[in-house]
């Protein structure tokens, strides 16, 4: 019985471009997220910013949200199996995939965590 | 074919508690990782630190890394099965676990990206 991500995607904690590190640090903790999906106000895909960037500005000093926002996201979309998620997010060394629709809408986000889920089962 | 963590923990990266949080902070991003073990002189257990912590310290403004530790580590040990891990993780919804043997002596680490990765084989 083969998994697809439409069984396991989830709502994406989002944020816009234009809004200051500290208001997208404090989604991160109120949402107990690591991944943070950057959209227009279309709701389409514009970039990702996680912990890891944070933690990077904190370890460069960038002042700016739209200094560390990742634009070239890897995606995947509802009709996809699990283990072609898995072998992405490893060849890529992330732990986050948006989950995207033919106008790149985010429709949510899949993560490592969902995942290694299914090994509890 | 059960696959136990011994085959799959990895060499943690580590940190003692009086360092810096912004060399805790370079080692996270050198090393391309979210999880920072804290050891004693001894490589024993004293705690764990993370990049949802440090952007934890960025939204709530703490200065030192002392003020951030996880002191309550939820561990695993090499002879455990990879089911137990996922659902320890899913459990107290977090993404690694540090190995330890029974002196506390920290060993590894494995992450939900690990256990995810078995999915793409
Ligand atoms: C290379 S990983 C290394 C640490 C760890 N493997 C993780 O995923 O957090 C961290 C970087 O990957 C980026 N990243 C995470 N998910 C991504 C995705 N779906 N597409 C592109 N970059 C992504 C983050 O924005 C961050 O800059
Ligand atoms: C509750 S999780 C929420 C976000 C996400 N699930 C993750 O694991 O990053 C984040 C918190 O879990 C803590 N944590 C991570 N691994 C841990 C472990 N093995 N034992 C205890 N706390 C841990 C981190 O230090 C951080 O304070």
């Amino acid at each position: 019985e083969i998994t697809f991500v439409n069984s396991l995607v989830h709502t994406a904690a989002t944020c816009t471009e234009n809004e200051e590190i500290s208001a997208v640090a404090q989604r991160i903790i109120e949402r107990s997220v690591n991944h943070i999906v950057v959209v227009d106000d279309q709701g389409k895909l514009m970039g990702i910013v996680t912990s890891w960037d944070i933690t990077r500005a904190v370890a460069n000093g960038k002042p700016k949200l739209k200094d560390i926002i990742i634009r070239k996201v890897v995606t995947t979309t509802p009709d996809k199996p699990i283990d072609e998620v898995a072998r992405k997010m490893a060849q890529h060394h992330i732990s986050a995939l948006p989950v995207i629709d033919h106008d790149r809408k985010v429709l949510g986000i899949i993560t490592s965590e969902d995942v290694s889920k299914l090994f509890g089962r």
